[in-house]
Order: structure tokens, then sequence, then C-alpha cells
């Protein structure tokens, strides 16, 4: 049965997509059959895998809303052990119309229960909310990866997160662990960086990964290729750190 | 009567709080009487300028649900000239709770025509979604201001926001302007920054504004210390940076 990890933190730009991309190109360079569902709207994941967001039919939304079979909508990637559900704008509306909705929080997990078994791993990239879009997330999971940007106003957010997890695991998801936090942008030079990483450890104990993702101009220049960051400079800092982050996962 | 400015990107991390904060406070240093709407569940803005999200009642969210009138939520800030109302994580609820509620588009602008005329700039920094709190926000505006972050993801979702504002102008708010695009954390040494400033400049024309923001390590330390740029550090690059688009913004 696939592990599902959810990657989430209603901060935006701390490197969610790019953690999710990056860490389930490298399960599937080491041969683990690995799923990226990418559940924002935006489509970052999509495109950060190589796909074209406007050719995506059936999408993520259609699954959700119960009009496609989370089969049809899985494509392969240019890795051979990775595949992506894809998503774009047509999700934006999936927010409201959800509300009025029967199991609207269940839905992906029912969705995704059909390839639980095909799959080593599993991982939701979600959108910067704590919507009915990342709570579908993380009620199909087992666990949560947070990426924390090494910035104060990351730190602001990460109770009220905590507390979406909480209530989750109370009701809807009993199982949901924390999988870990991850220091991304990283810039040991300076002093806000440090500070902040100490924070982080204070507030998350053991469960800080000791894999720190380092600001690393590759890891931003390679989404423009549509490629993962293995591909598009395999030496680069970037590349290594996420590597090492995949041991450290896959191992635990 | 006060000009109003939507700060908005559904793109995460982008700059949209860091412009909100340092911008109104550089209004309120050049004797612009200026209120500064936090309209983000995050809380950024509020803590940006040293309030404590933690004791502000009422805030944005009584605001927008009408239990409270925004005179009752203006809160003074460090800066004589400058006013803001705060906003904390009650505000996550009002996405789910105004779908059903009527006028749930214009409670904003309703809200805030009873203080236009008491300032010279209402600016407006909103959460990392188009869903009904930026669209409160896009409502009640003059005009939007859309910092874009030099990246390539930063690019994928100009489009979506455009049609956004077009839906808006054409029902909602026919007088809303782009008051311009604004480049951010911009490191010209990279070859990124370059390509990504080329293709902003073609999508946005002569609207994208002359001043371009740098990478600043001062600018994301102040909100660590509750301060705007030009209270904690005003030779910095940062500082120097949003006087100038100021005094764009001001003179125009
Ligand atoms: N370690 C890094 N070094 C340099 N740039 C990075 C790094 N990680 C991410 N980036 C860049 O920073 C920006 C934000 O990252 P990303 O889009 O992955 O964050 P996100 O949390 O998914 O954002 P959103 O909240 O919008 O979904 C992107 O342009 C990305 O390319
Ligand atoms: N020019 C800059 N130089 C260096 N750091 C910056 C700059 N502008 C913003 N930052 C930092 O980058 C991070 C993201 O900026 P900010 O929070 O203002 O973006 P945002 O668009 O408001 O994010 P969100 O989508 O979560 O609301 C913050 O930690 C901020 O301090
Ligand atoms: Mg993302
Ligand atoms: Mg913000």
């Amino acid at each position: 049965m696939a592990r599902i990890i959810c990657i989430t933190n209603q901060k935006g730009g701390v490197g969610k997509t790019t953690t999710a991309v990056n860490l389930a190109s490298c399960m599937a360079a080491i041969e683990k059959k690995t799923l990226l569902v990418d559940m924002d709207p935006q489509g970052n994941s999509t495109s950060g895998v190589g796909l074209d967001k406007n050719e995506c039919d059936p999408n993520i939304y259609n699954v959700i809303m119960g009009d496609a079979d989370v089969l049809g909508a899985i494509r392969p990637t240019e890795l051979k052990k990775l595949f992506c559900v894809p998503s774009n704008g047509q999700l934006t509306g999936a927010e409201v119309e959800l509300v009025g909705l029967e199991e609207r929080e269940t839905r992906l997990k029912k969705a995704l229960s059909a390839v639980e078994k095909d799959f080593d791993f599993i991982l939701i990239d979600c959108p910067p909310s704590l919507g009915f879009l990342t709570l579908n997330a993380l009620v199909a999971a087992d666990s949560v990866l947070i990426p924390v940007q090494s910035e104060y106003y990351a730190l602001e957010g990460l109770s009220s997160l905590m507390e979406t997890v909480e209530r989750v695991r109370e009701s809807l998801n009993p199982r949901l662990e924390i999988e870990g936090a991850l220091l991304t942008m990283h810039d040991s030079r300076t002093r806000l960086a440090s500070q902040v990483s100490e924070e982080v450890r204070k507030f998350f104990g053991e469960k800080v990964y000791n894999t720190v993702i380092p600001r690393n101009v590759q890891l931003s220049e390679s989404p423009s290729f549509g490629k993962p960051i293995i591909l598009y400079d395999i030496r680069s800092s970037g590349a290594q750190a996420y590597l090492n982050l995949t041991k450290e996962i896959v191992r635990h």
C-alpha cells in the first residue's frame, strides 16, 4: 500500500511545489513508483514535471467532482516511475462547489483508494490556504510534510496549521501523523535564517529533517524547462539536498 | 476621496504583504493619510506594522460579517499617518461563511465607503487565492497593484489573475483599473530574473513600474521587529526602492 504524504503550508511561496516535484522525482529515480497529485489550481506541479496544464483532460477537478475516474486522469512523465494527476484553473471553482456537496472532505481519499496499491508513494501538492482542497488532502493522507521557508512570516502560520492538522486527526483522519518539517530556501549566511531554523526546531523538535534545502538558483530555473532538478542539473546543491531528503524519508 | 488600491496575486510568496506594509508606511512618511486593510487570515500585514494579531477585537472579520463598524476596527500604528484594520485566523472561516450570504462580494466596499473621505490612500493586502476575500477587495478597489516575483512559477498565474480582474470589471466594479505590475525580489545577477522581467514587460507593457524591488535581506528581517523597512533600516536598498515606488504611485 502506498504511503500518502500531503505537502502543505498555508503560507505562500515556501517551497511546497518545489518539494513535491523534486521529492517525487527523486523517489522515482530510486525505483519507487510514485504518483504526484496536484491539488493547486495554479497547476505549478503539473508544469513542473513537464505536462501542459491546458491539455489535461480529465484532471483532478473532474476526479474530485466525481465526473472522472482517477485512473483516467493519471499521466506518465519523463521519469519511468513518476506519474502525475494534473490540475489547472478549473480547480478554482471546486472550493465553492464543494461547500454544498455530500462527503465534501473525503472525495480525494475515496478517489485515491482505487490506486493506492499500485504505488509506493503518493505525494499531494497543496494550494496556499486551509480550504476544502487542502482539507481533502489532509483527510486522504497518512502524513503531512511541512515546508518552512527560513523567514519570519513563515513562522507565524505554523500554529494555525497545526491546529487544522489536529482537528482533522480528531474528526476525519485519526491516522494522520506529522511526516516532518523541512527548512527550505535556507541561506546559511544570514542571521535571520539561523534564528528561524532555531525556532522551527523548538516548535517541531526531532520532527525537523536533518536535510536542509539551500537557496539554489538552479531549483528556480528548472521549472521553466519543465524538468525536475535531477533532470535539469543533477550536480546542483538543490538536487543533492532533495536526494538526501528522499533517503531520509524512504528509510524511515 | 481616497484612492483604494488592492494588492493581489494568487501566487504565494511574491511580496504582496511586503509591498502593502512598506508602500503604506512610505505614503504615511510623505504625509499621506493611509489605511492598510489586512484581508489575509495569516495576518502578516497586521504584524508587519507591529500590531498583535491576538489582541485585535474588532477586526476585519467582524467588519465583513457585519458585526462591527469599520471605524471601531481601525488602529493607529507607530507612524502618525498610518492606520490599519487588522486580521487574524478568524478570517479563515469567512471564505465559507460568505458563500451563503447576501451581497457577499460587496461587503468590504460598503464598509470602506464610510471612511473613504478620511484617507488619501487605502491599501488592501490579499491572501494568495482568488476566493471571496480577494473578490471583496477587487470590488472595493479603484485599482489593482500586482507584485510579480522574478521567478518562473510567478508567470504562470498572471493570465488567470487578469481574467478574474476582467470579470470583476464587467460585472461588479466597472471602474477597476490596473494600477501597475511591480517586479519584486529581483536579483539582477541571475539570467532567470532578466528573462522573467522581459516576459512581464511583454505582458503588462508600460504598466510595469520603473521601480524594481531588489532582493534585500533587511526587507525580510524587518517584520520580525514589527517594523516597516523605513523604521528598521532607511538606508537599505529595500527602503530606497519602496520610497521610489511611492513617488511613482503618488505622482500618477
Ligand atoms: N531552495 C530554493 N532555492 C531557490 N529558489 C527556490 C527554492 N525553492 C523554491 N524556490 C523558488 O521559490 C518560488 C516559490 O517556491 P514554490 O512555488 O515551490 O512555493 P509554493 O509554496 O509551492 O508556492 P505557492 O504557495 O504559490 O503554492 C518558486 O519560484 C521556486 O522556483
Ligand atoms: N525584496 C525582498 N527581498 C527579500 N525578501 C523579501 C522581499 N520581499 C519579500 N521578502 C520576503 O519573502 C517572503 C514572502 O514575501 P511576502 O510574505 O511579502 O509575500 P506574500 O505574497 O505576501 O505571501 P503570501 O502569498 O503568503 O501572502 C517573506 O518572508 C518576506 O519577508
Ligand atoms: Mg505551489
Ligand atoms: Mg501576504
